[in-house]
C-alpha cells in the first residue's frame, strides 16, 4: 500500500482516471442504483442511500466529484484501502463505479446513522462509552497492524447499526506507513487533531489514539473541546494548551479518567498505543452493544431521521 | 449556525483556506 500510495502521488490526473477505470466496475451506476435519500455531505463527497437493482439491497453510496478533488491520488488510496481490508469494525466496501467525472463508492449501509447524532442528542452511560471505544479501538488497531493511519477519527466517521454495531468509515485520508515511518502533512479535522499534527511535527499512528480520546469527550460532553471557537483558534489552543480540560472530570470513574489520561498525553511516547488501550480496565465495564439501540432510536426521533 | 457548525466538522488536508 505504501508503494502504491507513493506511485499514485506522482501520477497525472489522466493516469489516475485510467487507473480508476481499471479498478472500477464497468456498470453504469445511474442505471444500477436507484437513489432513495441523501444522508449527508462531507468534504470529499455526498453520501446517500440507494437500492441496488441487482439484488434489491439497500447500500450507502458516496458520490465523489473528481473535478473538485485537488488530490485525486487520495481517492485511489481510499479505494485501495477499502478493497484491501475486511474487518467487522470497518464499513465494508462493496464496489466502485466511474461515471464521467463522478466516482460512486458503494458501501454497506448502517441504518443507525453516525455516532454524532447520538452524542449530540442523548446522554451515554460510561459502559456504553466503553463499548464504543472498544469497537473503535479494534478498528484502529487493525488498521495500524496493516501499516495504515486513519487520521480522521471522530464521531462523524463512526457509523452505527440499529443492533448497536459500531464501524469506522471514511478512509479517504488514510496514510500508509512502513514501521515507524512518520508523516507531516496536516490532515484531519481541527478539533480532533493531535498536538503533533497541529504543530507540524512528524507524526505517526498515535494520532488516532488522541482523536479517540477527543471522541470520548464528545460522548461525555456532546462536542469536542473548543467547538465554540473558530477552527484556527482551536488549533492554537490545542498547540498552546495541549491536553484539554474535561468538564465534570471528577464525576468520571477512576478507570475512565486513566483511559482518557492515556489517550490524551501530549508526549507521544507517553501516549498509549491502540493495542495497549484494548487491554485497559476501563473497557471491562463495557455494556452490551444492544444497549445502544434505544439511544440511536431516541436520537433519530429527535432529529426526525427515523 | 447549522452550516457553520457543519463546516467546522469538515476534514482538512494540508493548508485549509482559513490558515
Amino acid at each position: 500500500l505504501r508503494k502504491k500510495e507513493m506511485m499514485n502521488a506522482m501520477m497525472s490526473d489522466e493516469e489516475i482516471y485510467e487507473e480508476l477505470r481499471r479498478i472500477c466496475n464497468p456498470d453504469d451506476p445511474h442505471v444500477r442504483f436507484e437513489r432513495v435519500k441523501q444522508l449527508g455531505a462531507g468534504a470529499s463527497g455526498v453520501v446517500f442511500i440507494a437500492i441496488d437493482s441487482k439484488d434489491g439491497s439497500r447500500v450507502a453510496i458516496k458520490d465523489i466529484d473528481l473535478t473538485k478533488q485537488s488530490k485525486k491520488d487520495l481517492i485511489l488510496n481510499e479505494i485501495n484501502v477499502l478493497k484491501g481490508f475486511n474487518h467487522k469494525n470497518l464499513v465494508n466496501f462493496l464496489d466502485a463505479f466511474l461515471s464521467y467525472d463522478h466516482l460512486w463508492v458503494a458501501m454497506e449501509l448502517l441504518d443507525g446513522g453516525s455516532l454524532t447524532d447520538v452524542v449530540t442528542e442523548v446522554v451515554m452511560k460510561e459502559g456504553q462509552i466503553a463499548a464504543v471505544c472498544r469497537e473503535t479501538l479494534l478498528a484502529i488497531a487493525f488498521l495500524h497492524s496493516k501499516g495504515t493511519i486513519h487520521r480522521d477519527i471522530k464521531s462523524d466517521n463512526v457509523l452505527l447499526g440499529m443492533d448497536g454495531t459500531v464501524k469506522v468509515t471514511d478512509f479517504g485520508f488514510c496514510a500508509n506507513i512502513v514501521g515507524d515511518e512518520k508523516r507531516q502533512t496536516m490532515v484531519g479535522t481541527p478539533y480532533w487533531m493531535a498536538p503533533e499534527v497541529v504543530t507540524r511535527k512528524q507524526y505517526g499512528k498515535k494520532v488516532d489514539v488522541w482523536s479517540l480520546g477527543i471522541m470520548a469527550i464528545e460522548m461525555i460532553e456532546g462536542e469536542p473541546p473548543y467547538m465554540k471557537e473558530t477552527p484556527l483558534r482551536a488549533l492554537y489552543l490545542i498547540a498552546a494548551v495541549g491536553r484539554p480540560k474535561i468538564p465534570r472530570w471528577e464525576n468520571l470513574s477512576p478507570d475512565f479518567q486513566d483511559f482518557l489520561d492515556k489517550c490524551l498525553q501530549v508526549d507521544v511516547d507517553m501516549r498509549a498505543t491502540a493495542d495497549e488501550l484494548l487491554a485497559h480496565p476501563f473497557l471491562k465495564c463495557a455494556m452490551e452493544l444492544r444497549t445502544l439501540t434505544p439511544l440511536i432510536k431516541a436520537a433519530q426521533k429527535i432529529l426526525h431521521k427515523s | 449556525a447549522h452550516s457553520t457548525l457543519r463546516r467546522k466538522r469538515y476534514t482538512v488536508v494540508g493548508n485549509p483556506y482559513w490558515m
